[in-house]
Parts: structure tokens; sequence; C-alpha cells
């Protein structure tokens, strides 16, 4: 007996070591990774596409069952007099700013309800000059261009493209002409093609047609913003719209930070995503909120009643995407530039 | 998580190949951070 207890008296401190000692090397590779990388970007290198090993076992994780749990977690009540302290705790690791709050700390339940706050009147001004198109959220501006040829491809990162129609859906509006194919013959493929009747009757009002279709006098442009956790997280009309259809595709909740990008190859096209589609003054317009992990759901106050990251039927299969049609006439729903359309949530 | 913006906006390229004032033009760069209601172009 004492034999086995001298045993485990010198094994249990021998494990907990090998596991520090472990962790600790695990931290040292990875802030020397992440040395190298700063030295590289100093440097005006642009790092490319790298699939790692990080890379392919977020992929075998149930990262929509974690991004739920984590929402269940962040949406349980914080006793009132706690609250200061956690979201000052929260907002200095995340460097949010708590000035812009729109309520004292004290009002938010939960953390949840902190991460969707509003912000105090005036906050955030909305250029006036009609000509221009307006960031939609706070945040980093990561990719930004004109979409070149018909297969409309944007650079996730250097060495890696995703493209504009796989993130939008095969349904989209898209005034993208596919090679060899004109614009009277797309039309017929949607006049003979019935499960494309939204996509008929958005097109019906030739006004709309004209305004969406391709011409050499219109380019395509795209711009791609990266929200970090600490940021307001309330998603605004960039310009005077009309949203014609919601597209709701239940993807994977993969992490979207920068390092993500480098090594997940179609990130935005593989992730949970809300796009909407319409027409502007100038023709198509498009914008896709895509979720992550701690970021899994996505709301719009234009359709309260859509819910995401909901728990899959099927385990691996990608459900197709789930479409809604604004307003069958195919004037859709206006969205004023600078208002509020929806809010991405933790969970 | 991300929000990416697709639209359609006058282009440089017009037939005569001559830049044109009404070509829309971002007003940021990479790397840049924007705010809720600032413009992105013009």
């Amino acid at each position: 007996g004492s034999g086995d207890s001298k045993g485990n008296a010198f094994l249990l401190p021998g494990a907990t070591m090998a596991t520090i000692l472990m962790l600790g090397a695990l931290h040292a590779r990875r802030l020397y990774e992440g040395k190298k990388i700063e030295e590289k970007r100093e440097k005006g290198i642009e790092l490319e596409f790298h699939p790692d090993v990080k890379a392919s076992f977020l992929g075998i994780l149930p990262l929509r069952s974690i991004s739920r749990a984590w929402g269940s977690l962040t949406s349980l009540e914080i006793p009132v007099w706690m609250r200061p302290y956690v979201y000052k705790a929260w907002s200095r690791a995340f460097h949010s700013n708590l000035k812009e709050a729109a309520l004292p700390l004290e009002e938010y339940a939960s953390l949840q309800d902190f991460f969707v706050r509003s912000l105090k009147e005036g906050c955030r001004p909305i250029d006036p000059d009609p000509r221009c198109l307006v960031s939609p959220v706070d945040g980093t501006v990561v990719r930004f261009g004109e979409l070149k040829g018909s297969r409309g491809m944007i650079e996730q990162v250097k060495g890696h493209s995703y493209s504009v129609s796989a993130l939008l859906g095969n349904n989209s509006l898209l005034p993208m002409v596919p090679e060899g194919k004109d614009q009277s013959e797309e039309e017929d493929a949607v006049g003979e093609n019935n499960d494309k009747s939204w996509l008929r009757v958005s097109l019906a009002s030739p006004k709309l047609r004209e305004s969406i279709s391709a011409s050499p006098m219109k380019g395509l442009y795209y711009c791609v913003i990266y929200l970090r956790p600490g940021e307001y997280h309330r998603i605004h009309s960039p310009a005077d719209w009309n949203a014609l259809v919601r597209r709701h595709f239940a993807g994977r909740l993969f992490p979207v930070n920068e390092r993500a990008t480098r090594t997940i190859r179609n990130l935005y096209v593989e992730n949970e995503r809300v796009v909407l589609e319409g027409v502007w003054k100038e023709g198509f317009m498009a914008l896709a909120a895509v979720g992550a992990t701690n970021i899994g759901s996505i709301e719009l106050f234009i359709e309260p009643e859509l819910r995401t990251n909901k728990p899959k039927k099927k385990l691996f299969p990608t459900e197709p995407a789930e479409e809604r049609v604004y307003d069958p006439e195919g004037h859709g729903l206006k969205l004023e530039k600078g208002k509020e359309v929806g809010v991405f949530n933790m969970g | 998580s991300t929000v990416v913006l697709v639209f359609q906006a006058p282009t440089a390229n017009t037939p005569e190949g001559s830049s044109s004032s009404s070509d829309f033009r971002f007003c940021v760069k990479h790397g840049d951070r924007v705010r809720v209601g600032e413009a992105l172009g013009r």
C-alpha cells in the first residue's frame, strides 16, 4: 500500500509539471510565431495562405455546438452589483469604448445584452454626401477593390481567393454574365427554370432589370470589414437601397480572425452567414454578414423571426441556402443610409 | 465576425478609357479602422 501511495505521490507532481512545461512550450512557440509574423508585416511582406494543423483540427470540432454553449453562458443574468466589473473587464480585454454605451452598465442584464448594446445618440454621424457609400459597421478594412472578369473572385489572403457567387449564393442577382453567354440567354434560362421564380419576380419590373444589368459603364466593387470581439456589433445600411431577398446559409462557425483567414480555405463561403441583396441608385448591392465561433448569431431588425446557428438536422451535408423574397412585387424593403439593419450576437 | 459588401458603381474603365469624374473611388486603405457612417468611397 505504502509503495503505491509513494508512487502516486511522485506521479501526480510529475504529470502536473509535464503538463505545465508542455503548455509553456506551446505558448512560447505561439509567441515566437507571432513575433515572426509581426516582423514580416513590418517589412511590408504580405503573408500568404498556408493551411496548418490547427486549421484541420478546427475542422473536426463541433464549433456550432460550442458556439451555442457559449451563447447560453453569455445569456446568463449577472447580478446587478457585479455587472460594471464584468463589462469593464471585458472592455479592458477587448478594447471596447464604454463611454459610448447608450445605457448605464447596470442596465445590461447579461454579457449578450452588453454585446449588442446600441450607442449614445450622435456617436456615429452618417456622412451626408449623397454620392458616398458609408461603412455599415465598426471594424477594420481587410480587403477592398473592383471585381474583374465574369468569375468575380475576392482575395481572402494572398494566394487564396473565393468566388463572390459562392459567397452570395447561386441564385444571386449578381450582374455577372458567365463567359460566352449574353444577358438575354441568361434571362431565358431564368424563364425556363421555374425554381428561380423569385428571380423572375424580382427582375419583372423593367426598371429594376435595367438598373441591375451588367453594363460596361458600371463596375462591381467589394469591401471586406472585420469586426473584433470588442467592437460595436450593430449593422447599419451603407446607402439608401431596397433589399429584395434575404439568403441564410447554415454553415460552419470557424473563427474569422486574421490567422483564420491565412489558414482556413474558403472561410467566408464555409461560415454561417446572412446575405441581403437588392438595388441602390447605381445598381446591384449585397451585404453579407458572416458569423464566427464566438458570434454565431445574426439577427435582422427587418425580419425579427429569422434564427441562425440552429442545431443542424443532418451532421455534415451543408444545407442549401434558405431564401426569402421581400415584397414579391419587386420593390423590396426600403433601407435608409445609416439606419440599423441587424446585429451580430454571441451564441 | 465579418461583413462583405458587394455593389455596382460607375467604373473608371469607360469605353474611351478616360477616367470620368463619376467613377467610384474608395477613400479607405487596407488595414484602416472604420466606423459606422464613415464614407468607404464616393
